[in-house]
């Protein structure tokens, strides 16, 4: 729903990586493999 | 070139003779034959025109028929038992000796070629040659064998220096890959401190807007 | 065992002679001598106590006289030309021929052992037989060569294999750094921006709670 969306906006980046919540290994590792073709 | 096969003639099985054929570059140009059985010795020749007269009334075309040759004279592509030699004493003249040797096909063996051979007055020259360039043979397969077995080794160990850099390239590949999660993840974290705090101050300066127009 | 080596003896340079040598296990267990010129053969034998004995008179140790006898009778270690074979037929008994072997230091040649050979009433057969002995080599180094040479060549494709695996390996680690490194500076900047946005935010909260203090 459009308020969910806003929600998420505010705490997520535009890639799924949380803007205050700590990242690890694991995390970054699932953000990264979500971002294919990079370039 | 030159070569010397073993063979057990059918008209004499008991008996191992060998078989010594030089030839210049091409068996086609004519070969010389030398036959002995360790004690006599006797010699022929084959000339080209006789090779080919001998496919002519084969009716076989003249490479296969040489192809023929190099298979029943010198043993090449391995023997099977598909070639048989003759030979006779019987002829006129005590001092010739008839040498053929024919290919056998399922239940019909035709005779690739014959020819005289004359017995040699002094066996003991020729089967000392033969003998050395059995030996000579035998130098230069040993130091090809070296040369191989060098060559070997070389091999195995670039094959082991390699598989080592391999080893390495591939544990460099994970170390990179961990060392790189750890950086970028100590510097996000670090921005997300920093989002944290901010977010706290913003939270904190709007509730003050909201309390001083309260108060006003 | 057996060993087929040509020799040229001192006592009869222009003749080539063929020396087989046959044993069992260790040459020092004892050893056949059978000589040979193309036309007629000799043969005798040398027995472990011989040996013992000969190396005992030159005050030998046994080992490093048989590791001489390898040298001199097998060619072991190629055969610098510090050895020299004699043969003389002058004995008494016209069937028995003495055979012996020396080495040659700078200038002076020692004995290193000799034997009674007796002629053989049908050199054919022997002969024959080292022929055979030598063919059988022969195919031995032959087929080693070509074990050799099928090994060379899955060598040779395994190291063009690994050397290809490791230049894959190469390129995909520079590969994973440059897109990990893209990766995390679009995440990176995206935390940069939320920084940017804060802090306006924030700055603006600021500048409203001032305003608003300085009204009230």
């Amino acid at each position: 729903s459009p308020e969910t969306k806003e929600h998420f906006a505010c705490v997520y980046d535009c890639y799924g990586d949380s803007y205050t919540v700590d990242t690890d290994m694991v995390q970054l590792k699932e953000v990264f493999s979500r971002m294919n073709n990079v370039g | 070139e030159m070569k010397v096969i073993r063979i057990h003639p059918v008209s004499d099985p008991h008996t191992t003779y060998f078989l010594q054929i030089s030839w210049q570059k091409d068996l086609g140009t004519g070969f010389e034959v030398v036959l002995s059985d360790g004690k006599a010795a006797w010699n022929g020749r084959v000339s080209k025109e006789e090779i080919s007269k001998e496919a002519a009334d084969m009716e076989m075309d003249l490479e296969k028929y040489v192809g023929e040759l190099r298979k029943v004279l010198l043993f090449e592509g391995g023997h099977a038992d598909t070639y048989n030699f003759h030979i006779s004493k019987e002829g006129m003249n005590k001092d010739y000796l008839q040498f053929s040797y024919e290919k056998n096909l399922k239940d019909v063996s035709f005779r690739l070629g014959s020819l005289m051979l004359q017995e040699v007055s002094s066996p003991a020259e020729i089967i000392s040659k033969l003998i050395s360039h059995c030996l000579d043979c035998m130098a230069g397969l040993e130091a090809k064998n070296e040369c191989l077995q060098r060559e070997n080794e070389t091999l195995l160990s670039d094959l082991n220096d390699i598989q080592g850099q391999l080893q390495k390239c591939v544990e460099a590949k994970e170390k990179l890959e961990n060392e790189l999660y750890q950086r970028f993840i100590l510097v996000l974290n670090e921005k997300k401190a920093k989002i944290r705090s901010l977010n706290k101050s913003l939270k904190e300066a709007e509730e003050m807007v909201k309390k001083s127009n309260q108060a006003r």
